[in-house]
């Protein structure tokens, strides 16, 4: 998976991610992942008012409950990418049954709850940033000011590091995630943030918007067999597309 | 570098422009309604996708069963385990969804706990 969130001149920002799923699972991008993606419009009665109206947005495999990418209006987006430790999802699954870490929540059930109780950036990334779960996680955050996004290394019990946008900066106008921290080097058959910052050092700041980052995202190898889908939001505007994606003839596995 | 064919290559070099809006209507939109039963919040998008969830869970099926042929029971006993310990309104989501698809229970939940499975 590769998940960017960039800055234009103005401050505006775009936060976006190419889903990339199924490695040795033997399904068919086509015929399985592909037509089971759909949007979701998660709607609630507002206590205060009295009116149901939008919570927020998500995009989901049809019959999973759990959220890797949502928007809450005018607040804050979220994306969640895969992260690999040696203390990973088995050991919070056993400690889930086992009765030893009962309030340790499955990752994409955090990023539904935290969609579901909180409207501000701050508060979401505390949320994202403290509280205890069951596997390791990238919690990829943006907001709807100038300057807020950051990419939350969680581990089972705590965050090991937090990198954000600095707009004072001229280098840090974005931030990309792929499935490593930020302070490591990746893999080198598994190197989709090169590829990735080369292609945002040529777009630019000032070429910040959907269709450039998407172009950005719809590049090798960030581009790869295994992307199903790409996902643009805005949370200024509220817009939440998502576009299925497909890397046709000679791409890289992964 | 990856070795050619596979090199990273990025498109605005080529001036090319892939984003086209109009695609973004290829994915359905649905409600969900957290107002209503979690039991039946899903039951719309769990009727039309049955057969889909099915064939991706028969894909997984396929994969584990000539290796390990008498692995489905044992899947079906501990993920209802599973099912069975997680909080509201999760639970009853799951349990809607298992009804409505005809899927057994221990399925659908090893489809929601993917992401920890995975990182394993």
């Amino acid at each position: 998976c590769t998940s960017i969130i960039a800055q234009d001149p103005n401050g505006h920002l775009v936060h976006a991610r190419n889903l990339d799923f199924g490695l040795f699972l033997g399904w068919d991008h086509e015929n399985h992942l592909r037509k089971m993606v759909i949007n979701i419009n998660w709607i609630r009665t507002d206590p205060l008012t009295g009116k149901k109206g939008l919570l927020f947005k998500s995009n989901n495999f049809a019959g999973y409950i759990g959220i890797y990418n949502g928007l809450r209006p005018k607040a804050f987006s979220i994306t969640a990418n895969e992260r690999f430790m040696a203390e990973g999802g088995y050991v919070g699954m056993l400690s889930y049954l086992f009765g030893e870490d009962p309030n340790g929540r499955w990752m994409s059930w955090l990023t539904r709850e935290t969609l579901i109780n909180f409207d501000n950036y701050a508060d979401a990334k505390k949320h994202l940033s403290e509280t205890p779960m069951l596997s390791p996680v990238y919690y990829i955050l943006g907001g709807v000011n100038p300057g807020e996004g950051c990419i939350i290394h969680r581990s089972l019990n705590g965050t090991d590091l937090t990198t954000s946008l600095n707009p004072s900066d001229p280098e840090s106008w974005y931030v990309l995630e792929t499935n490593y921290d930020q302070n490591v080097e990746v893999l080198f058959v598994d190197d989709r943030r090169t590829p990735g910052n080369k292609c945002m050092q040529k777009l630019g700041q000032q070429n910040v918007n959907f269709a450039g980052i998407y172009n950005v995202l719809s590049s090798r190898t960030t581009l790869n067999k295994l992307t199903t889908y790409t996902v643009m939001m805005s949370v200024e505007d509220s817009k939440f597309e998502t576009h299925l994606q497909r890397c046709d003839g000679l791409c890289w596995p992964f | 570098d990856l070795p050619a064919p596979y090199t990273d290559h990025c498109i605005l070099n080529d001036g090319v422009n892939k984003y086209d809006p109009m695609n973004q209507f290829d994915v359905p939109w649905f409600e969900v309604d957290l107002d209503a039963d979690p039991y039946h919040r899903w039951d719309e998008i769990s009727g039309i996708y049955a057969d889909n969830i099915n064939g991706l869970l028969g894909v997984i099926k396929d994969l584990i069963l000539p290796i390990f042929p008498d692995a489905l029971p044992f899947i079906d006993t501990l993920f209802a385990d599973i099912g069975e310990k997680l909080p509201n309104p999760y639970r009853e989501e799951i349990h809607g969804i298992a009804d409505v698809t005809g899927i057994p229970i221990g399925q659908i939940v090893m489809y929601n706990v993917f992401y920890e499975i995975f990182t394993v």
